[in-house]
């Protein structure tokens, strides 16, 4: 499915960009 | 994490998107977080489209949240 598909793909981007933003603020590489 | 330090953490998030402290997010906003993310504009865009979930081009701090929101719900569960 590829609706499924985007949606995962977008998940991972969320997840990239947030874990991003908490790494920034925590400090660690 | 508890709820007002997940508060606290999705502000600060929001107001350095939100650089110009306007009260909401654009999409040219987003991409200029390239300087400051290891992420493409290409992949900003793609997590601004993710968080607009109304469509109309802006991101407000309540659509933000969700998104974290959301980010958290899923780290907890996998």
């Amino acid at each position: 499915d590829p609706n499924m598909k985007g949606a995962a793909a977008n998940e991972g981007v969320l997840a990239n960009f947030f874990n991003s933003l908490l790494s920034k603020k925590t400090g660690s590489p | 994490l508890a709820s007002a330090a997940v508060l606290e953490k999705t502000q600060e998030f929001f107001q350095i998107c939100d650089s110009e402290s306007k009260g909401y997010i654009t999409r040219t906003d987003m991409r200029k977080l390239y300087r400051e993310l290891p992420l493409s504009s290409e992949e900003l865009e793609n997590v601004f489209d993710s968080l607009d979930s109304d469509r109309n081009g802006y991101l407000t701090q309540t659509e933000f949240s969700s998104g974290f929101s959301n980010f958290l719900h899923g780290r907890r569960m996998s």
